[in-house]
């Protein structure tokens, strides 16, 4: 692979700095590369906090940005997510490339009041996204 | 997977993640018909959960009681012990509940307060109406909580009786004199070290909750003696002047899809997340296979 980026470089026209990090951009990751981002609510935003007890504050994440092209190992991606985006570049646009959401996820203890006034400790799955996957 | 597909419509849809204003750029299928109340009828069966109780229901529900201060103090302190600040649940061996419901017993029940001399000092009828528990919501204990009103002198330490009887309702719905079944036990309080007193009631109840059933009518009747054992001597002051009527707590392992399984999620999610994950069978003994070693490593 040296070989083959000396004989590339030989044939890269020698351009000014600016020009070759233009060239290197290609194989670099999106700039918005999908990742995980912050989100914290308080239930009191949603004017649930007389009936939800506890916690106070709830950051249940999400996903966002461009997905790479090539997706393998870094997103846990299958192999199915190249073939999607070879056939949105290749064959039909129409075929939306890969979207950039949550892999796995963890609960959320949730207190709450109930309507006959009892009230209820309860550990909901999924309530927190934790990391982000293209698929 | 459909059920992500539809979650991951239902959140679009939901109004949660998009300020109501931008409904319009929704996808025409998404948006829903004018009679239907946004996003209800797309949440998924957990948010559904929680939107039901949001504030928009809470009129149209049944008026809603208060709960009890101090039940509600026991709950937080439940709740700091089970989960962190931010809300995660901790993973601690004793911890094989997801869900601890609280109820305190309602309203008509009565206070029947007999003669000090006599030494049957406390006895109470309770009413606890269940029907918040849900049929996958499965028993792993009840306890019959009591706190005591601090502001009334009590001896420190009783040695007290306690006995227990569940009132069975005939068919005509009455409830007949006759007694299902009852207990006695005998406890030793220490009072100035907690205010709250846990008695272990789940053999007792294990059988009525088992069956689903929704209302539960018992008596308890202490009799508490001054002081331990020996001394016998009769109590100073009334029992129940500090023994406040006791709620009913209920540690269960609820087994519906949206619950949090500590035991199946850390195995299956991690190793193949594409993977339903087998739930834990409520006729297994969640700790029953905790420690033992299989050929395939420690089972879930």
């Amino acid at each position: 692979s040296r070989q083959r980026r000396a004989e590339n470089l030989k044939e890269v026209p020698a351009t000014t700095p600016y020009n070759l990090s233009e060239y290197f951009k290609q194989f670099l990751f999106p700039q918005n590369e999908c990742e995980l981002h912050n989100f914290r609510l308080s239930f009191s935003q949603l004017k649930w906090d007389k009936w939800i007890i506890a916690p106070h504050r709830y950051s249940p994440q999400y996903c966002k940005g461009d997905c790479p092209r090539v997706v393998r190992h870094r997103y846990g991606s299958p192999v199915h997510t190249m073939v999607q985006n070879l056939i949105y570049e290749k064959l039909d646009s129409s075929v939306p490339k890969p979207s950039c959401v949550p892999a796995e996820y963890s609960p959320l203890s949730v207190l709450t009041i109930e309507p006959d006034g009892s009230i209820v400790y309860k550990e909901y799955e999924d309530m927190i996204a934790t990391k982000c996957t293209c698929r | 997977s459909p059920r992500t597909r539809g979650r991951a419509a239902a959140d679009r849809a939901s109004g949660l993640l998009v300020a109501p204003e931008d409904s319009s750029e929704l996808n025409p299928l998404l948006r829903l018909p004018k009679g239907v109340r946004r996003s209800y009828a797309l949440l998924p069966p957990l948010l559904k959960v929680l939107a039901d109780r949001g504030p928009q229901n809470w009129q149209s529900e049944a008026p809603r009681l208060r709960p009890d201060s101090r039940a509600l103090r026991y709950m937080k302190r439940l709740y700091k012990m089970s989960a962190t600040k931010e809300g995660i649940p901790k993973a601690t061996k004793s911890h094989l509940y997801n869900t601890v419901r609280l109820f305190t017993p309602c309203s008509e029940c009565k206070h029947r307060l007999r003669d000090l001399t006599k030494g049957d000092v406390h006895s109470v009828d309770l009413l606890f109406n269940l029907d918040r528990v849900t049929a996958l919501e499965y028993l792993l204990k009840s306890v019959l909580l009591y706190s005591f009103d601090t502001s009334v002198p009590i001896s420190p330490s009783l040695a007290c009786m306690c006995h227990l009887s569940v009132k069975e309702q005939d068919s005509s719905g009455q409830v007949c004199p006759s007694v299902s079944h009852s207990i006695a036990f005998s406890l030793h309080l220490e009072v100035r070290k907690r205010k709250w007193v846990e008695i272990d009631v789940t053999s007792f109840l294990q059988p009525l909750i088992a069956t689903k059933r929704r209302n539960i009518h018992m008596a308890v009747n202490f009799t508490c003696l001054m002081g331990d054992a020996q001394h016998n001597t009769k109590l100073e002051n009334p029992l129940n002047m500090a023994l406040v009527p006791p709620s009913l707590l209920l540690y269960l392992n609820d087994t519906s899809e949206q619950a949090y399984h500590r035991w199946n999620s850390l195995r299956h999610t991690r190793k193949n997340p594409g993977r339903p994950r087998q739930r834990i069978s409520p006729w297994d003994d969640p700790m029953g296979d905790i420690g033992k070693e299989t050929s395939q490593g420690k089972r879930a």
